[in-house]
């Protein structure tokens, strides 16, 4: 920090805001997203009788450069993103995704006719992280 | 395997299960080209559909044959019992099936059924075919599900005997019955409390299904004694009700990777990283001022 300072040039009061900016986690941070579907809307309704409505959820945003103690990020990640930054603009930024699940149980009619009454693993994101 | 530590199943077996198998296994509708089949093998046969064919796809594919409505009206109060609005599965199931199946008998079964007035037996030949499922599906529990018309006011005690008999083909074609088993119950208790009675066979269909049997063929005959068993009882049909056939419900636990494991979820709970590890304390020394002396040892020792 004290290296960054002293390398910055003098700037006047207004500007520093915008230097701060850079330091401060992004508007549209990686976070949880909601998304409700119906499986009418899919027209799987005539095959999976329940539950009516499902919320697979899904991860957005942008990953901060401090990802550690935010997102429980390993350190790869930081280090994937100080060589976007300082090496190789082609290796990409660290991405949100989901880190954490939960099933989802689901009433079907089968082919032959048959009901099955099933539970799936992974089929809600319940947190994300940066990776 | 997922570094979740889930007994995962051991995937190269299933890399060697003959292709009919894998076949049975994964929703033979979906059966996908052999390029990407192990690709996809792990996903649910749910999302196969969506990574497969698009929705048009399900215009074009062939009507599913309809359940029965009363099998189907046992099923839905099965998943409110089960799982939320949500569909999020109800922790308190202390038991380990993450998969029930109900199957109706085949329409072409043969129905004897004798008059009941002269108090014969209520017997039918049910036909049952299995192959919904799949190879990592094991039996933990299977019942004959009765569905009774509770209109009917059943007055005295009444015990039910159920005997069930398995049919198989020999070479030359002949049925001829192979395992049978005696359920007893007494649907004077059981339907005044709801419209099912269900009687349990999973010791006489774990050996068909653990074979990978897939063509159940059996004989129920159902006996009523009506009054106290120890006088004079007469056979007849107490319930007077037309016994439809009965359907057949499996209780499974799907050991597949995308099946949901809750013991495993409880298991992965205990080992969650994020909780605080349990300090381990100095163990505490009986020996009084001797164990002080060599508390004090030791906080100086840890200092240094």
């Amino acid at each position: 920090r004290d290296e960054t300072l002293r390398e910055a040039p003098a700037t006047p009061p207004h500007n520093l805001s915008e230097y701060f900016k850079q330091f401060l986690f992004p508007q549209d941070e990686c976070e949880l997203h909601n998304f409700r579907l119906s499986f009418r809307q899919l027209q799987w309704d005539k095959w999976i009788i329940a539950p009516h409505r499902y919320s697979p959820q899904y991860c957005k945003g942008d990953c901060p450069r401090a990802v550690g103690h935010r997102y429980g990020s390993p350190v790869h990640t930081m280090v994937q993103n100080i060589i976007y930054e300082k090496l190789d603009a082609s290796v990409p930024k660290p991405s949100c995704v989901p880190a954490e699940y939960s099933p989802l149980s689901v009433l079907t009619i089968e082919p032959d006719g048959s009901i099955a009454y099933k539970e799936y693993e992974d089929m809600i994101a319940t947190r994300c992280t940066c990776r | 395997p997922r570094a979740r530590g889930r007994v995962v199943p051991d995937k190269l077996s299933g890399l060697l299960v003959a292709p009919e198998d894998t076949a049975r296994e994964l929703n033979p509708l979906l059966w996908l080209p052999t390029g990407v089949r192990h690709g996809y093998a792990l996903l649910p046969p749910l999302l196969k559909v969506l990574s497969d064919r698009g929705p048009q796809h399900w215009e074009s594919e062939a009507p599913r044959l309809q359940p029965d409505s009363r099998a189907l009206r046992y099923m839905k109060r099965l998943y409110k019992m089960f799982a939320t609005k949500e569909g999020i599965p109800k922790a308190n199931k202390s038991h380990l099936y993450n998969t029930v199946r109900l199957f109706t008998p085949c329409s072409e079964c043969k129905h004897l059924h004798r008059d009941l007035r002269k108090g014969d037996v209520h017997s039918v030949d049910l036909h049952f075919n299995l192959d919904r499922v799949a190879a990592l599906e094991h039996l933990l529990k299977s019942v004959l599900l009765y569905s009774f018309d509770t209109s009917v006011p059943i007055s005295s005690p009444v015990t039910c005997m159920c005997h069930l008999s398995a049919k198989e083909h020999d070479s030359s074609g002949q049925v001829c019955p192979s395992v049978s088993q005696s359920v007893a119950f007494s649907p004077h208790l059981e339907v005044r409390k709801r419209k099912w009675v269900e009687i349990d066979v999973t010791s006489f269909l774990q050996p068909l299904i653990a074979a990978h049997r897939r063509n159940i063929h059996m004989a129920v005959n159902v006996t009523c004694l009506v009054g106290d068993p120890r006088q004079n009882t007469k056979l007849e049909n107490p319930l007077h009700v037309a016994l439809v056939p009965p359907s057949l419900l499996l209780y499974l636990n799907d050991t597949s990777e995308q099946a949901y494991h809750r013991w495993n979820s409880l298991r992965h709970g205990r080992k969650n990283p994020q909780r605080p590890r349990q300090r381990n304390r100095p163990p505490v020394d009986p020996a009084g001022d001797k164990g002080n002396e060599s508390l004090q040892g030791k906080r100086a020792s840890r200092r240094r």
